[in-house]
């Protein structure tokens, strides 16, 4: 079962053209494994990355260096994840 | 809790083989109103179950009809929840609500609650984050094409993916995957469907043709008022509030969607929810949302079946 420890969930929120551009040519680095919950579409409109832990640095440079605001959504979607089979596992007894 | 008679848990999430075992127990303890089609099999021959609810047992020909699918992408499970707490409310308030029992006097509803049962197997196997289809993709070791975008409307356009390793790939051609073949050939079969809803989350939206082009559909104005009168519905129930709209205006390009392919093909009354975001778990909606999101969702789903109930064409 592919575990997902350390990955966050970065949540953007721009009012910027050029911002949500250079989030869609984010998304084309195959290299950073990134997973767009919420793809830019435009602005005033939330864009959600799952990052993946390895890519979390270069990502969150990557941001700051543009002046991209984020915030971060999900602080380790494993830890979410664990809570959630523990909650079906509850319901299921 | 809230639990059914069998003892289900609708405040919680299930997997496949609890939510199929669940459909037996609706339609056993509703035999009258609920039945269990199968309208085909996913690429792992999962069956593709629909429930029709119907109070026309002698009709020779179909009698008008609402489409209703939950959960086409497999890692949204907030909709697959809402769609069984949905099916369970149609059972059971059916000769108490009065207008859904008006609704379901001259017309008959179909609800395909896993409607892409491989993907969502996988989310809870394998990797929870899945989204697409498992098909294999000829020439690419990524699996997988989005349903929403698998769809004869707009089809391979720029809002969706040529790379089959993008959670938007289209797929090789239109209807390539069986999850959208399935549905669309029984709608056709059919013949008269009049209004198809399909149910996503994460984004608190209702929107209308058009995702794949600019212009205004036909029916704009109609589709717009009613989904005003929708969302207010859903905000009155918990005060969360939904943007509506054409699908290309209100969120983006999206090319091959189920809504576009229904109504391009006749069906007026076509919608898309994205359900509740509450920004704090995007699709990772603790179970504890799933009751609040399911009761808010069923005064807009109401609205607009009694609208179409009482406007044929």
């Amino acid at each position: 079962q592919k575990r997902f420890v350390g990955d966050q969930v970065l949540r953007v929120l721009t009012d910027k053209e050029e911002h949500i551009v250079l989030l869609r040519e984010l998304e084309e680095s195959e290299d950073l494994q990134l997973d767009y919950w919420a793809a830019p579409a435009k602005p005033d409109l939330p864009v959600d990355i799952r990052v993946p832990f390895p890519s979390l640095q270069p990502v969150k440079i990557f941001l700051e260096s543009h002046g991209i605001p984020y915030t971060i959504m999900i602080e380790d979607v494993q830890t979410l994840l664990d809570e959630e089979k523990e909650a079906m596992e509850k319901a299921r007894k | 809790l809230e639990r059914s008679s069998s003892g289900f848990d609708f405040s919680t999430y299930h997997t496949i083989e609890e939510i199929y075992s669940w459909m037996d127990d609706l339609v056993a303890q509703h035999p009258n109103l609920v039945s269990k089609i199968q309208i085909g099999e996913s690429y792992e021959k999962r069956p593709l179950y629909v429930l029709k609810f119907s109070t026309g047992r002698t009709a020779k020909t179909h009698r008008p009809a609402i489409w209703i699918d939950t959960g086409i992408h497999s890692r949204e499970w907030i909709t697959q929840a809402t769609g069984v707490w949905t099916a369970n409310k149609i059972a059971t308030e059916y000769g108490k609500d009065a207008s859904l029992t008006a609704i379901l006097t001259s017309m008959d509803i179909f609800l395909e609650i896993v409607t892409n049962p491989d993907g969502f197997a996988y989310t809870h196997s394998q990797n929870r984050m899945w989204r697409k289809t498992r098909s294999i993709n000829a020439g690419s070791s990524c699996k997988g094409v989005d349903p929403n975008r698998n769809w004869d409307a707009g089809f391979g356009g720029p809002g969706a993916s040529n790379n089959p390793c993008s959670e938007t790939y289209h797929g090789p051609h239109p209807f390539s995957e069986s999850e959208t073949k399935s549905i669309a050939d029984f709608i056709l079969g059919h013949g008269n469907v009049m209004a198809a809803i399909s149910i996503h989350s994460y984004s608190q939206m209702l929107m209308f043709p058009y995702g794949y082009k600019d212009e205004p559909a036909p029916d704009h104005q109609e589709l717009d008022d009613l989904a005003k009168e929708a969302v207010d519905a859903l905000a009155a129930v918990h005060g969360t509030r939904y943007t509506y709209g054409s699908t290309m205006h209100t969120i983006y390009q999206a090319d091959g969607i189920t809504i576009d392919w229904t109504y391009d093909n006749g069906v007026k009354y076509s919608y898309t929810f994205e359900l509740r975001d509450t920004g704090r778990y995007g699709f990772l909606l603790p179970a504890s949302q799933i009751i609040p999101t399911a009761e808010e969702t069923w005064p807009a789903l109401t609205k607009i079946m009694d609208h179409v109930h009482k406007h044929p064409y």
